[in-house]
């Protein structure tokens, strides 16, 4: 039998332009608006 | 300045954008949420770099990307994630 463990495999998927693409425009706004301090 | 995005009592007067990408996570599976949220602030690094960011402005953004992205789980209510603690990458000199 296998492992007790078995990882998910979350990047198989990730596509830089697509998955979780408000999550990056978000990531990104937050970014840039906190350039000062 | 209303912005508690990370009032867990508060209505959902969250930013558009942000409602977006809470729905993108909660589309994952508990455990993938760190490691593409990881995944997605890399890219996101990268678009900054592409943009000319550089030196310790592009260090103090980056912080602020995976400061932000650590905090996502919990400002998005995903069940079983709280924080994801991303280790601090050591980047290369920008000169």
């Amino acid at each position: 039998p296998a492992g007790p463990f078995r990882i998910p495999k979350c990047r198989k998927e990730f596509q830089q332009a697509q998955h979780l693409k408000a999550c990056q425009q978000w990531l990104h706004k937050q970014a840039m608006q906190s350039g000062s301090g | 300045f209303e912005d508690d995005m990370e009032n867990p009592q508060g209505p959902q007067q969250r930013p558009p954008l942000l409602q977006q990408c809470c729905n993108e996570l909660h589309q994952e599976e508990p455990l993938c949420v760190c490691p593409t949220l990881k995944g997605a602030s890399k890219a996101v690094k990268q678009q900054v770099r592409q943009q000319g960011q550089q030196g310790q402005q592009m260090q103090q953004v980056v912080s602020r990307i995976y400061e932000t992205a650590t905090h996502l789980p919990r400002v998005c209510k995903i069940p079983q994630v709280s924080i994801c603690p991303f280790q601090k990458t050591t980047p290369g000199p920008y000169y």
